[in-house]
């Protein structure tokens, strides 16, 4: 619906649309934005993508790109700012990139999906990405909680591997991506750089075999991730585990004829 | 000329009836815009509604987007805040002299800047998207 300034005489006329109209236009509508069809969300999975993390990205981009006075800034990984934000990393991946895409983790909600060796998996789907997009920066996040007195001065390490083969058809075989130290008492989101690995996800759909959270103490000892406040499954639903990915796309798009 | 003659005529420019003709253009010009008080090119509110269209479902924001449009009178003499180019400067006054022939320039959008629009699609991923030239920022005569 387009509503007009009646101050001045216009050319457009004010009818009421035929249906086949109504779709026409809804149609070019949305072939401005680069879809096919109109998206239809399931209503119940609409929060496990971090959407408030991603409101707050386009509150960022949407005050004409300079970074509002009171924006909530953190460093580098722990913070009492609570469960969403963006880094100011993130704000420089934002002004180069033209999409930014988070991704829901299909590993069900509250399904311990451990491997072999007691590590969490997550999984994402990159293969919705519209054509001609590349990854310019992208993030793996997991948000760990404050756990109270019982690992008080305990550190441990948070490690993530991408799994590059897995049974049935071989021995699982995993390839760090990056290393972490968190303090037991410490809490905010753990962000963890995984470009490389996105753009190879993207080139290749079925090389796309998902991430694996391990988590050990200082002695080497598996630990489950949720006894130090690593959250998942039953967890929050804004504290949500999710991948972000931001996106430098060619914005060349030629329109089919009509 | 108004009639695509290819060859440029070294005399015309010399012969003084040119200079005349000119100034006749000028002095009717200055009568006709008093007596016609149609708007100058401009530009006007335009809102277009995501909501509207019954989209919240799947566009979490905005609500929609003021995209503007331009419209009004490229006439002579073009005023400063049309933003005119020299051809459409000189555009006018040929329609001026030659109405019939030649039109008058158009009032179009000369800057317009992008929107970002976060939405789901079908598998509840979240995407925020940057899209150029969706809103007017400034008309002009071209």
């Amino acid at each position: 619906n387009i509503t007009l300034d009646n101050e001045v005489h216009s050319s457009f006329i004010q009818r009421r649309l035929r249906s086949q109209e109504r779709r026409e236009m809804q149609r070019e509508i949305l072939s401005i934005l680069g879809l096919p069809h109109r998206p239809r969300p399931h209503i119940y999975t609409k929060q496990n993508a971090a959407p408030m993390f991603m409101l707050d990205l386009y509150n960022a981009i949407s005050t004409d790109g300079q970074q509002p006075a009171g924006f909530s800034y953190y460093k580098p990984v722990f913070t009492t700012q609570g469960p969403r934000m963006v880094t100011q990393q993130n704000s420089i991946f934002l002004n180069d990139a033209n999409m930014v895409m988070s991704f829901v983790n299909l590993v069900e909600l509250d399904q311990d999906v451990l491997s072999s060796r007691h590590n969490r998996e997550f999984r994402f789907d990159l293969s919705r990405i519209p054509e001609g997009e590349a990854v310019s920066a992208a993030e793996f996040r997991i948000y760990k909680d404050y756990i109270g007195e019982h690992y008080e001065n305990e550190t441990f390490h948070v490690s993530v591997y991408q799994v590059l083969q897995e049974p049935p058809d071989s021995e699982e075989d995993l390839f760090l991506l990056d290393t972490r130290v968190v303090w037991a008492i410490e809490e905010g989101w753990l962000v963890f750089d995984i470009t490389a690995t996105s753009n190879q996800w993207v080139v290749n759909l079925d090389q796309n075999l998902g991430l694996q959270l391990a988590l050990e103490s200082m002695d080497g000892q598996s630990v489950n991730p949720r006894l130090v406040g690593l959250v998942w499954g039953r967890g929050p639903r804004d504290k949500q585990p999710f991948m972000v990915a931001f996106f430098k796309g060619t914005e060349v798009r030629l329109r089919s004829v009509r | 000329s108004a009639h695509g003659h290819k060859g440029r005529n070294p005399n015309r420019s010399k012969n003084p009836k040119n200079a005349q003709d000119a100034l006749k253009v000028a002095e009717a010009a200055a009568e006709t815009l008093s007596t016609d008080p149609k708007q100058g090119c401009k530009k006007h509110e335009l809102y277009v509604s995501f909501r509207d269209l019954g989209w919240q479902d799947w566009i979490i924001a905005p609500e929609g987007y003021a995209a503007y449009y331009c419209q009004g009178e490229c006439a002579f003499p073009l005023n400063s805040y049309m933003n005119a180019t020299n051809h459409a400067i000189v555009q006018t006054l040929v329609h001026f002299i030659n109405p019939e022939t030649v039109p008058k320039p158009c009032c179009a959008p000369t800057q317009l800047h992008g929107i970002s629009v976060l939405y789901f699609d079908d598998s509840s991923n979240v995407i925020l998207k940057k899209y150029r030239n969706m809103v007017v920022r400034a008309c002009g005569c071209h």
